[in-house]
């Protein structure tokens, strides 16, 4: 994904 | 994972099942909006599409797959359970109209696109914190209207509401902590916004729970 976007949370 | 994010996490998860139990336990829908359910499940799904695309955890998926279904449950339990169902007052829900929410949010994701590069699922990401900021605004009204606030429909919105603030110190953390940590601006600000918006609930519900009486909000 380009925008390091923090998919990690939610 | 830090006990910031869990906490908030929790307090999400928390939030609502708390709704879930005023539903069940009153039969009665009066000073919920379905307005912002509608929102978070917009929020949820659109935030989540990586359910297909990335594994994180099974913490991570557990947690996104709750938030879609509960939140479809509530859903479900306001527009098409009885008693329910006719508990519901639209006619109190009409602060936004959902396309006045929707379309500003997937402008200016697509606004973000520009700056980004562009990718379907932060496409998609993106609108999903824009929304989310403003998903709330709607059961906020709701309250206002209704003035005296049901103890469970308060404590919904205090978890909510402690959700985003938990949030707000977990970024701080992740980036003391986090080697390479990248800073998301648009969601800082999303999330500043959203928690800023439940500050006035928070200093009403405090006061009623320092003063042990009846909740409700000042004309």
């Amino acid at each position: 994904s380009s925008s390091d976007a923090p998919h990690d949370e939610l | 994972m830090n006990i910031f994010r869990l906490v908030g996490d929790l307090c999400h998860l928390a939030s609502i099942l708390l709704l879930l139990l005023k539903l069940r336990a009153s039969k009665n829908a009066s000073g919920i909006s379905l307005k912002t359910q509608e929102l978070f499940l917009a929020v949820f799904v659109c935030r989540y599409l990586d359910l297909f695309t990335t594994f994180y955890s099974v913490y991570n998926s557990v947690m996104k797959v709750l938030y879609i279904a509960l939140t479809a449950l509530i859903i479900h339990m306001m527009r098409a359970q009885s008693p329910i169902r006719g508990t519901y007052d639209a006619s109190q829900d009409t602060f936004l109209h959902v396309k006045y929410a929707v379309a500003p949010c997937a402008a200016l994701a697509a606004l973000t696109m520009l700056v980004q590069g562009f990718d379907v699922r932060d496409l998609f990401w993106n609108f999903s914190i824009y929304l989310e900021a403003i998903a709330i605004v709607p059961q906020l009204i709701v309250l206002q209207r209704y003035r005296e606030v049901e103890n469970l429909t308060g404590h919904y919105i205090f978890f909510l509401g402690a959700y985003r603030a938990l949030y707000i110190l977990n970024w701080i953390y992740r980036s003391f902590h986090e080697r390479g940590y990248k800073h998301h601006y648009v969601v800082y600000f999303a999330g500043i916004v959203q928690t800023a918006l439940y500050v006035d609930f928070f200093y009403y519900y405090a006061i009623s729970k320092y003063r042990g009486g009846k909740f409700s909000l000042p004309s």
